[in-house]
């Protein structure tokens, strides 16, 4: 019922030379970006749907999150407390063994973060500057026209290692009732110096 | 110690002075490169003009007119947060120009994430924003960029190898498209920047890496665009000029055994991780 023809289509009308330089108008850029944006939330649902099934997630929804370098992503920042936990699947679609650093808003510090075995592994919070939230609620409310959920909260960091066009899955889980929790980062201002 | 201080738990260690946060130099523990690394940043002010008189900087032609440096004294509001996987040094630079260093405790590279805009035009002039990665490389002129991501062509500062070139722009005659990278080179090091992003670079001196992050011009360069290179997202009626958050990756290696890097490098950033998020019962995830 989904396809990934939307985006083929956007990607198809954004090799015009205009596109490619940056020579086209302001608002045959906007459509650009809209043609994008419409591909972008089709595909979407055929990356979930494909995920769900790869992971035996079944049929729990599975989520995207397109804003997540302005540290938008709805998921991640709700409060997964209580009996709910977090699922972090990380594909990697290189030829090659890849460890590398994932960084996703929370909005709570009392976290930690686990791989598919369940064994805790490292991980580090870092709190979201001021102009972070700024350049979040600006492009929430630009893209989405709305407020963003929660301005502040952290970064939460952990490496991650996935196998070559594989994936690895994350567990983020809240720290009731576990003896460690993510480490938080230690903080300097200019002043300290 | 002393008047700088370190920045990295593993390989890479950047130094930064105390007083006012800059970048002073770049070392990598396992290979003992050492090098002199500063980071600066600049606008061009852009030409208001036509295609008749004083040529316009617009969206085909750069045409700068004037350099003005952004805080050349120094940052002096500066943060950095340490941890066991990554540490970060934050810059504010002015209202419209923020930028995080990452030093990964994995890797050898130092990631400089920038987000610039709106850009202020209210002076009436438009600006074209540019970052600049000075070392102590003596590279004669000479620098290399990739060819729409392939291979890394040679250039030489006010040089064309098929024709006698006459200078009348030192800064734009001099700039090349980079899509996935630049890199100097000397007789015993190399420095490469990669790119996440199609952007505009150069070297304007020996040792210097220059990269355009933004552009906001105020007038039409009379090329056939017809406006000027003035993005705008505007909210409930109020206009603002775009915001962009983009990233480039230094590292600094022994003359040599950059090139492995930048193509491998330079795929993962073509190629990111990708995430997807689900929720799950504690109990039923194993």
């Amino acid at each position: 019922e989904h396809s990934t023809d939307g985006l083929g289509d956007a990607l198809a009308i954004a090799q015009h030379h205009d596109a490619v330089s940056g020579t086209e108008r302001l608002h045959v850029a906007n459509d650009y970006a809209l043609r994008l944006s419409i591909g972008y939330k089709e595909a979407e649902k055929v990356v979930a749907s494909s995920l769900a099934v790869l992971t035996t997630l079944g049929n729990n929804s599975v989520y995207s999150c397109p804003l997540l370098n302005v540290s938008y992503c709805p998921p991640s920042e709700a409060n997964f407390t209580g009996v709910k936990s977090l699922i972090i699947v990380v594909y990697n679609p290189l030829g090659w063994t890849r460890e590398e650093v994932v960084r996703i808003p929370v909005s709570t510090e009392n976290v930690v973060v686990l791989d598919s075995t369940g064994s805790e592994i490292e991980s580090q919070l870092l709190p979201a500057s001021n102009f972070s939230s700024l350049v979040k609620n600006y492009h929430v409310k630009a893209y989405l026209g709305e407020s963003a959920v929660n301005s502040g909260g952290y970064w939460l960091a952990f490496s991650a290692l996935v196998p070559p066009l594989g994936f690895s899955t994350y567990i983020v889980s809240n720290k009731k009732g576990r003896e460690s929790r993510s480490v938080l980062s230690s903080i300097y201002t200019s002043e300290d110096f | 110690s002393g008047e700088t201080f370190e920045v990295g738990e593993g390989n890479l260690v950047l130094l930064y002075t105390k007083n006012d946060g800059k970048l002073t130099r770049y070392s990598n523990i396992r290979n003992s490169v050492s090098a002199a690394a500063e980071q600066s940043f600049k606008y061009y002010t852009g030409y208001n003009g036509t295609d008749r008189v004083f040529q316009a900087s617009g969206a085909y032609v750069f045409r700068p007119n004037g350099t003005i440096p952004i805080n050349p004294e120094g940052y002096i509001n500066f943060t950095v947060i340490r941890g066991p996987l990554l540490d970060e040094v934050h810059h504010q630079l002015n209202e419209w120009l923020y930028q995080v260093t990452r030093v990964y405790k994995g890797k050898e590279h130092a990631e400089f994430e920038y987000t610039v805009g709106p850009v202020p035009v209210d002076d009436g002039f438009g600006k074209e924003i540019v970052t600049q990665i000075s070392t102590g490389l003596n590279t004669n002129r000479t620098f290399y960029t990739d060819s729409n991501g392939r291979d890394f062509v040679k250039r030489i500062r006010d040089f064309r190898p098929d024709w006698e070139l006459d200078v009348h722009q030192p800064i734009a005659g001099n700039y090349y498209p980079i899509n996935l990278g630049v890199y100097i080179e000397d007789e015993s090091m190399e420095a490469s920047l990669l790119v996440d992003r199609a952007v505009g670079g150069s070297s304007l001196e020996d040792g210097q890496i220059e990269l355009m992050l933004h552009r906001r011009l105020l007038n039409d360069d009379s090329r056939g665009v017809g406006e000027a290179l003035n993005e705008e997202v505007c909210i409930l009626g109020d206009c603002k000029g775009l915001m962009v958050q983009g990233k480039c990756y230094l590292r600094i290696d022994k003359l040599g055994e950059g090139a492995l890097w930048r193509r491998r490098f330079g795929q993962e950033i073509y190629s990111p991780l990708l995430l997807a998020f689900s929720e799950e019962e504690e109990s039923s995830w194993l």
